[in-house]
């Protein structure tokens, strides 16, 4: 009688948070952009068997954007959630993965990204500040006066703007903006830049050195700008493994 | 001769009874949620 097949794997097995995890590494170092994503829950995982120690893997992953902005070189398992009165963002993926003796490589992903709706934040919290869209008039003129008062401070080097990764505008019990920004190191000194700062560069990968800025204007009822920025250091690029026929979308 | 009892009837006779106070495990997938559901 031949042998009974394997019980299904349950989303939470061993197995599957292994793969799991594989998974939303690949996807984190594999995006340039935005901010890191966890696992919220494993929604569903297929196995095909292959053959001996060969299996093909199908998952479905829920992820939650966290805090640590993509090129941020803080491990994930540091990296906090935004929470849902933050205006959460969700991550749906769907991931295909080898697992040949024991060995987890991804073959392809698929994600989409979207934040959660507005009306369900104001349900539970009616005076919390929603995402403002990014090219929003008010965000790109306070990311732009951010990193100018930066500048103008710093004896480091001239930094440039990269992406501008999250806003949020709020209107009550002040006009406020809040804007999370990464920026990149050039090839000029502060000082340089007063003189010309359309010649400075961003320094070549192998001395990129990428950090983050959040800056916080206040409208209304007086003017006030406060802008942090923190810059990683130059990071040695992990080695990237060329994956066989990898698809990433 | 095997006479083919009604399933129904077989059903009723082959009924394991249940322990009391048994839970079905729960459904493979999806899994645990481990900060939020949105």
């Amino acid at each position: 009688v031949p042998a009974a097949p394997p019980a299904p794997l349950g989303c939470d097995d061993p197995e599957s948070v292994a793969a799991a995890e594989a998974a939303v590494n690949y996807i984190n170092a594999n995006s340039h952009h935005g901010f890191k994503f966890t696992i919220n829950r494993i929604g569903d995982i297929r196995v095909v068997p292959q053959g001996p120690n060969n299996d093909i893997i199908f998952l479905e992953l829920d992820l939650l954007e966290t805090k640590c902005p993509i090129l941020s070189p803080t491990p994930l398992a540091n990296c906090t959630v935004r929470s849902f009165a933050e205006h959460a963002v969700e991550g749906d993926c769907d991931v295909k993965l080898q697992k040949v003796n024991g060995t987890l490589s991804v073959l392809a992903s698929k994600c989409n990204s979207h934040a959660d709706s507005g009306e369900d934040i104001r349900k539970l919290c009616p005076d919390c500040p929603l995402l403002a869209k990014l090219n929003n008039t008010e965000v790109l003129e306070t990311v732009a006066a951010a990193l100018n008062a930066y500048n103008s401070k710093t004896t480091d080097s001239y930094l440039r703007l990269l992406e501008i990764g999250r806003a949020k505008i709020q209107y009550h019990p002040a006009h406020t903006v809040v804007a999370e920004f990464a920026v990149g190191a050039t090839n000029c000194s502060a000082e340089e830049a007063k003189a010309n700062a359309g010649a400075c560069q961003l320094l070549p990968e192998d001395q990129s050195n990428f950090g983050f800025c959040t800056a916080v204007m206040v409208k209304r009822p007086s003017q006030d700008l406060q802008v942090d920025c923190q810059l990683y250091g130059h990071q040695v690029p992990a080695p990237h493994v060329p994956l066989p026929s990898q698809d990433t979308s | 001769s095997v006479a083919k009892r009604a399933v129904a009837e077989a059903a009723q006779h082959d009924k394991v009874p249940r322990p009391v106070g048994f839970v079905p495990p729960p459904p493979p997938c999806p899994g645990k949620i481990r900060h939020f559901d949105i």
